[in-house]
């Protein structure tokens, strides 16, 4: 795939070696450029300065600028790796790795634990929970009750917070994660292996030798 | 939120169905 040398891509803030990345990741060479295709296409939609704003990865996400989400914000929040406010490339494929097929299961299960701990505490808190919660019945406008909510919190704590401390640890989750294996299907992204024939047009842009792929 | 009545879905499993963890919609063209 050396037939159409190009150093656009390498002017992007951020930008690294395909070859890099995919030595980094479950992703292949091919793969990594396909999803520069991405990444171009998501960093140019509001300013094109070559980075994901928190803005552009919600229009990508909702295909709307305007929607606040709590949970967009958290997953934001762990693909800005470097915590500048914005994701760049590196960025984007280090977090994106996380959803891969062929991720470990433990480290898709680290990833749910950081997302869930929005505070940073290293625990789980239930006042977190109940925050996520009311934040996804506003988003689904479902209505329940605030006993509802506690009846919920509390059937959930007394499974997951084994030690009942009222949190819940990185053990006492992954513990909780392997009895409910469906809470990580959100972590696992079949897109991902079928990113070169979701944008082929990375082949126009490749800077490798076809060898390296 | 889901099919299933919310009431007997333990916490982690309402809020996996936010719209903000699907991160497919981004390869979504």
């Amino acid at each position: 795939m050396g037939c159409f040398h190009s150093t656009a891509s390498r002017q992007f803030p951020g930008y690294e070696d395909p070859v890099f990345l995919a030595s980094q990741t479950a992703f292949s060479v091919s793969e990594v450029e396909a999803l520069f295709e991405l990444y171009k296409s998501i960093s140019s939609s509001v300013i094109d300065d070559g980075l994901i704003s928190k803005e552009e990865f919600q229009l990508a996400l909702f295909k709307n600028k305007k929607k606040e989400n709590l949970f967009a914000n958290r997953v934001f929040d762990l693909f800005d790796v470097k915590h500048k406010g914005v994701v760049d490339f590196g960025d984007f494929v280090r977090t994106l790795n996380f959803f891969h097929p062929n991720a470990s299961q433990e480290d898709k299960i680290d990833f749910t634990f950081r997302l869930y701990d929005l505070d940073g505490t290293g625990f789980i808190e239930r006042q977190e929970v109940r925050q996520m919660l009311i934040a996804i019945l506003c988003e689904s406008e479902l209505k329940l009750a605030d006993e509802t909510i506690e009846v919920i919190l509390d059937k959930t704590f007394q499974e997951a917070d084994v030690n009942q401390d009222g949190k819940i640890d990185r053990s006492e989750w992954q513990q909780f994660v392997s009895r409910n294996p469906s809470l990580l299907k959100i972590m696992t992204l079949p897109y991902l292996r079928d990113i070169t024939t979701t944008f082929p047009s990375f082949v126009f842009h490749s800077e490798v030798d076809e060898m390296a792929t | 939120v889901a099919s299933q009545n919310p009431v007997t879905m333990n916490a982690f499993e309402l809020i996996s169905t936010s719209q903000g963890l699907n991160l497919g919609t981004l390869f979504e063209k």
